[in-house]
């Protein structure tokens, strides 16, 4: 008996061979080969003494403790059971030969020289991945979810979602750090819509750029444990926003379309120890986030091409009215734009517009002026009127004449849209008491 | 003024009383020079070259506003920013009056009113206020009856024709190399004491100009033998307008 070192390939000898084997010889081969092959064997050379049921001389094939027969007899002999071609292959790795010869091998009292015989063995990958290869029923690969052969060996894999465990062949949900971060996309629990797994504490996270908002849209079914009487005390699906709960979910209705106005948002899927729904499915898209309508403060406040709805980085322009002037505080502004914010807000408020006020009208030297409307009315389209200190001096003015407007630009103005005042000059020989001669 | 009648408060509101080397007058023009005769400023026989222009301006006293001397020198003088002479005025040619004509420009304008109000200048093309005849009032705080007269006085004489000046001064002038020049006119009466004395040199001949209703400046008085002895002698101010216009307009 002896052992065959564990090899790829090799050959069993009878005792002997090629020469005749011995009468009353027990011969036996261990065939091993490495784990992860099978045993294949072929007799190259096949000679014993035929009998019936192989009686007397006889190679006797096991494998996998179980019997793979009982060969004798020559090539084309009657009786006996010559193996022929034939391959034998073990489901494992060993494979074991036993070889008896009995007393003798005479044939009517001719001995008969039977020379034995020649095996060759080789080692063949073994599938293990394939179920009917398995030598036992508990040696049969436990891939939970995906098996891979490869010469020599095999190995394990999991579905998505799941993650290969330490034992290499178990596969368990992973859901603990889910990130999005398409513009749109679906999530949903695991084994949707099959019953999701018990245990779970999903988190899946949608990230998106600043000034997106994330909306979300529930597919059906919807199907979370839940209680009657105590809200989702089972399982629970939150979603938050900025790391604040904006929602708890259970049940058998699916939520309306939530706008979350973030662009970040958490979907936590928390499951006990039973339960046997089929989980939810979200459909999230994204839009641009959206600012307040702009509305003017006042009545003199003009938005420039008023849109109906304003989203992120768009932007309005902020006008007045004719003689009104653009202010923000007791500050006057030249323009105004304001541009929507990512987190939904105008990057400066609405100014406010007041009348435009031209201040003191200059004063004329040697002269004066007086308000044609409203006394002391420096605003826009106030008019004054300027006069010189007559009969000592007169008015020389520019084309425009002796009356001033306040304009929308905030200065007085004449007719012809000139800002220099008028001018007094001397009335020259116009005594106001001439000499008189009165007697002749 | 030999002859006149006292002014009312605003009959010659043009009048100004200047003190530089004496007494003498000037005429408001516009609301800050005063038309003045160069010989007040700077006498026969006082070269410039003694004191210089500047400095006589910072010395000269201009007074506006009122007939009473006394009056005028508590209402304030108007100090004097620059001197203009003419650059015919020969102060070196004893009896040669020609271009005897001076603006000074005041340093602050004056506000007008009824007693203070300039005096118009002639329009070039008129020349009918030096015929023969033509009536003209001149004020002054000249000499009256040996005294400088402390109130303002004025008295109307007649323009007189060039030849009847001429003459008169051929017949008066003796040795004496007077010159009367195209530049100069002559008003007054031969033997009616009613005349210019000193004191008044500076003040300005004026007549009224019908047509506008406005009272001119057509002469300065400047210079005469004695007074009220024959007729005074005047700058003609018509000759000087674009003297005066480009000194008064260029400011």
């Amino acid at each position: 008996s002896s052992p065959v070192p564990s090899r790829l390939f090799g050959e069993i000898r009878s005792p002997g061979y090629p020469k005749p084997y011995p009468n009353n010889n027990i011969s036996t081969w261990d065939i091993r080969v490495p784990k992860g092959y099978v045993v294949k064997l072929t007799f190259r050379y096949f000679d014993l003494e035929p009998s019936e049921s192989c009686f007397y001389d006889y190679v006797k094939i096991k494998a996998d403790k179980k019997n793979l027969g009982r060969y004798c007899g020559q090539l084309g002999s009657t009786t006996g059971n010559h193996p022929g071609r034939k391959e034998f292959v073990s489901k494992g790795n060993r494979m074991h030969l036993a070889f008896h010869s009995d007393f003798s091998n005479d044939d009517n009292g001719t001995v008969i020289p039977y020379r034995g015989f020649l095996a060759y063995y080789q080692a063949v990958d073994l599938d293990e991945c394939d179920p009917n290869n398995a030598a036992e029923e508990d040696e049969r690969p436990q891939c939970q979810h995906f098996c891979h052969n490869y010469v020599g060996g095999y190995f394990c894999s999991c579905r998505t979602g799941y993650q290969l465990q330490s034992d290499h062949h178990s596969c368990k949900v992973e859901c603990s750090s889910e990130l999005y971060t398409e513009a749109s996309g679906y999530l949903s629990s695991p084994e949707y819509p099959q019953p999701y797994p018990e245990d779970l504490q999903c988190n899946y996270s949608i990230r998106l750029p600043k000034g997106l908002s994330i909306v979300l849209s529930f597919l059906e079914p919807f199907e979370i444990d839940d209680h009657q009487q105590v809200y989702c005390p089972y399982d629970q699906l939150k979603i938050q926003a900025r790391g604040r709960t904006i929602g708890e979910f259970c049940g058998k209705k699916s939520p309306d379309s939530i706008e979350t106005n973030s662009n970040e948002v958490d979907i936590l899927f928390l499951t006990d120890e039973s339960g046997f729904s089929r989980g939810w499915k979200i459909h999230y898209t994204s839009e641009k986030i959206k600012c307040p309508q702009p509305v003017p403060r006042d009545q003199f406040t003009i938005i420039r091409d008023l849109q109906p709805v304003y989203e992120f980085q768009d932007y309005f322009i902020a006008s007045c009215k004719t003689g009104y002037k653009l202010m923000e505080g007791n500050q006057t502004l030249l323009s105004f734009t304001a541009v929507c914010q990512a987190d939904g807000t105008w990057h400066q408020s609405m100014p406010h517009c007041e009348i435009v006020n031209c201040g003191n009208p200059a004063d004329l030297t040697n002269g004066a002026f007086s308000y044609t409307n409203k006394p002391a009315d420096n605003t826009y389209q106030s008019v004054i009127t300027y006069r010189c200190n007559e009969p000592y001096y007169h008015i020389v003015t520019g084309a425009g004449g002796d009356r001033f407007t306040c304009s929308p630009e905030g200065t007085w103005m004449d007719g012809n849209g000139q800002v220099k005042i008028p001018a007094c000059l001397p009335v020259c020989g116009k005594p106001v008491n001439p000499v008189i001669s009165v007697q002749r | 003024i030999l002859g006149g009648k006292s002014a009312g408060r605003g009959n010659f509101p043009w009048q100004a009383l200047t003190t530089i080397h004496g007494r003498g007058g000037g005429a408001l023009l516009g609301d800050r020079w005063i038309l003045t005769a160069a010989h007040i400023i700077i006498p026969k026989g006082q070269g410039e070259n003694e004191v210089g222009l500047d400095q006589l301006a910072e010395d000269a006293n201009v007074f506006l506003g009122h007939t009473s001397v006394e009056e005028l020198h508590k209402m304030g003088n108007h100090p004097v920013r620059r001197i203009f002479i003419h650059p015919d005025y020969n102060p070196e040619d004893e009896y040669n009056f020609n271009g005897d004509i001076a603006l000074l420009e005041l340093k602050y304008p004056v506000t007008l009113g009824p007693t203070v109000l300039p005096i118009c200048l002639p329009d070039t093309s008129n020349t009918t206020f030096y015929e023969d005849g033509h009536i003209g009032y001149v004020s002054g705080f000249g000499v009256e009856k040996n005294f400088l007269s402390n109130d303002l006085k004025y008295v109307s004489l007649p323009a007189v024709a060039r030849e009847k000046c001429q003459s008169w001064l051929d017949s008066k002038r003796g040795d004496i190399p007077i010159v009367f020049s195209e530049n100069m006119f002559c008003a007054g009466f031969l033997t009616v004491k009613q005349d210019t004395c000193q004191g008044d040199s500076g003040s300005v001949f004026t007549v009224l100009d019908t047509q506008s209703g406005r009272w001119v400046a057509t002469g300065i008085v400047s210079w005469g033998i004695g007074c009220a002895e024959g007729y005074g002698f005047y700058t003609k101010v018509l000759n000087y307008l674009d003297w005066i216009k480009g000194i008064v307009r260029e400011d």
